[in-house]
């Protein structure tokens, strides 16, 4: 990353350390740094300080640029029954855990959710999911048996949703690799069981990404957003060290608002997305 | 893809398919950028970049094979001596029950991976006890129990009581179940939770496990030596297993820990179910790095 030699080569090498270390990717690092070379060479910037502030527009346009929902607080969309969401995304990414985060942030507001359950695969999900629900006091809707159809789970829950008029259901599903096309399948079924019930339900997808996750993120929306549009994302576990940068591609590329960012196992560890927060952490 | 860059690099009227400075400068800069886009670390495709370059330019004089092909070799024998060679061995102790901890990210498969671990070593004939060391995550323990009760070994879970604790009496628990071998599933933990390190660090002092292995997950990205070398300054590790190779995700992540521990990738999960752990054969994941 050469400019000139106006600017110092070592911030040069820094800020390109910046931009690769964060997980933006390849591309994304390559444009930043061409737009830079142009602003330096029309004298936009003259030194460090002012390419860094440059660097961290650029970015905050990507992230929020024809973005409306980017960092909007999940509300309710159906006023004449329950506003489904339902939560998906690979292994360990921090679905189960997200949606005990985001129940209490809807609680607080003051609106009523109900759960469901509905990965019947994995070991104890359905007690995990449990604990949190019986921890918020929110009714919880659970598979007749492990290993019964997650559809079923979904149908039931729908009714019951409806049934009881609570402001929110929001439906848990087993983490999958996209790669697993029976899985993607059975996600695919889930959702037009709810269609069925609700013809605009459900009324949010939110794909949850791991923070550490690398560039195969941009995969997971692609693949994912191929069984329903994507309402928005949740990137978790931004409480380590990794910077999340490939959000910037998946807003560049995917245009998929990012609602939220997960900072903790706890159930308060939920913040709404702040481009300018995340661009100064980028920084950090 | 980047056979084909590569060969069109070097199949070119001006190279004549030979190695020349140009081409082989053209040819590292396609490499450097699957690389990144593979989720390698930054800073060691660097250093690769530029042994690959070295060693190319000293080659020029070689006319037997086709220029991009010896390139192309040179790229992917570097590669496949950087990941290490796989070691599926685990080295049993003969003095009482060989005790295996298990440690990582949030997330990363550890639990699913104790299970299947359990699965191998009961089909070799093994006794493991599994010991639930994660208090804090929801169903933790019912999660290991449940994968125990599936591979039908014993489950060691305690309430009221601290890891540290659960595991020192873990040892005496495999005496009175016979077991050989004893393997302790920990909760997932950031490498820079100072104190959910040290609590690792002092289970590792008073159990003193003879082997430690970190559990990654194959999708991460450039922070995988952050984390590694981490969880290896404070431990010692005795070998890294990569989990959820079954998507799609590169892999460059492997790289990345197998450079900055030095330790060797034992196992690859891939898969959810029991009996999806595998030997780790870096010709393979070489392969699928580069694309
Ligand atoms: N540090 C940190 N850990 C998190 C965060 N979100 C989730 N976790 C942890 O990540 C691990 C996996 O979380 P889960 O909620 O079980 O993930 P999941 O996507 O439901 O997993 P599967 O259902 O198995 O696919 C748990 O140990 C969580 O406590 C976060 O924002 N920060
Ligand atoms: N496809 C696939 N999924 C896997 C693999 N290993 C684990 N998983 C899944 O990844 C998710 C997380 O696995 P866990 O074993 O709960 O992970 P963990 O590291 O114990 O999580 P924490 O204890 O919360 O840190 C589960 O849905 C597992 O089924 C694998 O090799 N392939
Ligand atoms: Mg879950
Ligand atoms: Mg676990």
């Amino acid at each position: 990353f050469t400019i000139g030699s106006k600017i110092d080569q070592d911030t040069l090498d820094e800020l390109e350390e910046i931009l690769l270390s964060s997980d933006m990717g390849f591309e994304v690092a390559e444009s930043i740094k061409e737009s830079v070379s142009k602003a330096y060479k029309n004298k936009e910037v003259e030194n460090d300080t002012e390419i860094k502030l440059f660097i961290q527009d650029e970015i905050k346009s990507i992230l929020k640029d024809g973005l409306e929902n980017t960092g909007k607080p999940i509300q309710k969309i159906n006023l004449n029954g329950p506003t489904i969401i339902t939560i998906i995304g690979v292994n360990g990414s921090g679905k189960t855990t997200s949606i005990a985060k985001l129940t209490k942030s809807i609680v607080d507001g003051g609106h009523s959710v109900m759960l469901a359950a509905a990965d019947t695969f994995r070991a104890a999900a359905v007690e995990q999911l449990t604990i949190w629900s019986e921890r918020l006091g929110v009714e919880i809707v659970k598979p007749a048996k492990t290993g019964s159809d997650p559809a079923s789970v979904v149908y039931d829950a729908t009714e019951l949703a409806i049934q009881k008029n609570v402001d929110f259901l929001i439906i848990d599903t087993a983490g999958r690799l996209h790669t697993q096309k029976d899985l993607m399948a059975q996600l695919h079924k889930m959702h037009n069981v709810i269609k069925k019930k609700i013809p605009e339900a459900p009324h949010e997808t939110i794909l949850i990404l791991d923070g550490t996750t690398g560039q195969n993120a941009v995969v997971q929306g692609i693949e994912f957003g191929k069984v329903h549009d994507i309402t928005g994302l949740i990137m978790t576990k931004l409480d380590g060290s990794a910077k999340g940068g490939v959000l910037i591609r998946m807003c560049k590329e995917l245009q998929i608002p990012i609602r939220y960012i997960g900072m903790g196992e706890q159930i308060d560890d939920l913040e709404t997305f702040s481009p300018e927060k995340f661009v100064d952490a980028l920084f950090e | 893809d980047l056979t084909e860059k590569l060969t069109n690099v070097f199949d070119t009227v001006r190279s004549r398919g030979k190695l020349t400075e140009e081409n082989i400068g053209q040819a590292c800069d396609s490499v450097r950028k699957a690389l990144i886009e593979a989720d390698v670390n930054f800073t060691i495709v660097k250093d690769f970049i530029s042994r690959v370059r070295e060693q190319a330019l000293g080659e020029q004089k070689v006319k037997k094979i086709k220029a991009g092909d010896y390139f192309i070799k040179i790229v992917s024998d570097e590669l496949t001596s950087l990941l290490g060679e796989g070691n599926a061995e685990i080295p049993f102790v003969k003095d009482g029950p060989t005790i295996i901890m298990m440690c990582g990210l949030q997330g990363s498969g550890k639990t699913t991976t104790v299970g299947k671990l359990a699965y191998k070593l009961k089909n070799e004939g093994r006794k493991p006890l599994l010991v639930a060391a994660d208090i804090q995550r929801p169903a933790a323990i019912e999660q290991l129990h449940v994968l125990g009760e599936q591979v039908g070994v014993p489950v060691f879970s305690k309430q009221n009581s601290t890891p540290p604790e659960i595991c020192i009496e873990a040892l005496a628990v495999a005496k009175s179940e016979n077991a050989d071998v004893i393997i302790l599933d920990t909760a997932g933990r950031l490498h820079v939770d100072e104190e959910l390190m040290n609590e690792l660090h002092l289970i590792n002092k008073k159990v003193k496990p003879h082997q430690t292995y970190l559990v990654v997950d194959a999708m991460i990205g450039q922070d995988a030596v952050n984390s590694a070398k981490e969880f290896n300054d404070r431990l010692e590790l005795d070998g890294l297993i990569l989990t959820k190779l079954d998507g799609d995700s590169r892999g460059g992540a492997a790289i990345s820990i197998r450079h900055v521990t030095g330790k060797t990738i034992k196992f690859v999960g891939m898969g959810e179910k029991l009996d999806a752990l595998e030997s780790f054969y870096p010709d393979r994941l070489a392969s699928r790095i580069l694309g």
